[in-house]
């Protein structure tokens, strides 16, 4: 796999590993079902990603992609909203991820589109110091990730 | 050395980033 297309999914898989997550977060086959995902916007937002909301992503969902998908549709679904009702932030030039790519190939491109979303949730919301400041603590090579995914997602984005 | 030197511009346009993003007001509306 082309290293560029990669390097942005690894590294926000090195950020989401700072949010303290119960499942296994180190590799993309480990995010394909939404719940480590779901978990990280919980903790991000929780009076909009929910404990009821976080309750129904389903946890045991081994290599059945029709769950998978199920779990990813809710998790992309209630990320558009947050940017729209709650940050007030037009995402439509953003190229939405393809998550049947992300729950039937475990696709990195498509799976770091994703979690680029949830990036932009994390320094958006009410608690995005918190957020900002451990990803200055990160790795430099990650942080100059982040930061380009940070600024493609503000690009993107109309108030 | 200039790999010092650029590792170290390098450092202040990461540091110059988060700071400006961490200085602009949250999204949310009210």
């Amino acid at each position: 796999m082309d290293e560029n297309k990669t390097a942005l999914v690894e590294s926000l898989i090195i950020w989401l590993q700072t949010f303290n997550i119960s499942a296994p977060c180190r590799t993309v086959e480990d995010l394909t079902t939404g719940a480590v995902i779901s978990q990280a916007l919980n903790q991000i937002d929780p009076s909009w990603f929910s404990d009821g909301w976080l309750s129904r992503i389903k946890g045991d969902v081994e290599d059945n992609w029709r769950l998978k998908m199920n779990n990813l549709k809710k998790v992309l679904q209630m990320i558009v909203d947050y940017y729209n009702e709650v940050l007030a932030q037009e995402i439509s030039d953003f190229p939405l991820p393809d998550l049947a790519l992300v729950a039937e190939r475990s696709d990195p491109v498509q799976l770091g589109r994703l979690l680029q979303l949830v990036l932009g949730c994390a320094v958006r919301c009410e608690r995005k110091q918190e957020y900002i400041q451990i990803i200055m603590t990160l790795e430099e090579s990650v942080q100059h990730v982040v930061m380009t995914a940070i600024q493609e997602l503000m690009s993107k984005e109309t108030v | 050395d200039p790999n010092m030197k650029a590792g170290a511009a390098n450092e202040g346009v990461l540091a110059n980033f988060f700071n400006s993003l961490l200085s602009k007001k949250t999204g949310a509306p009210g």
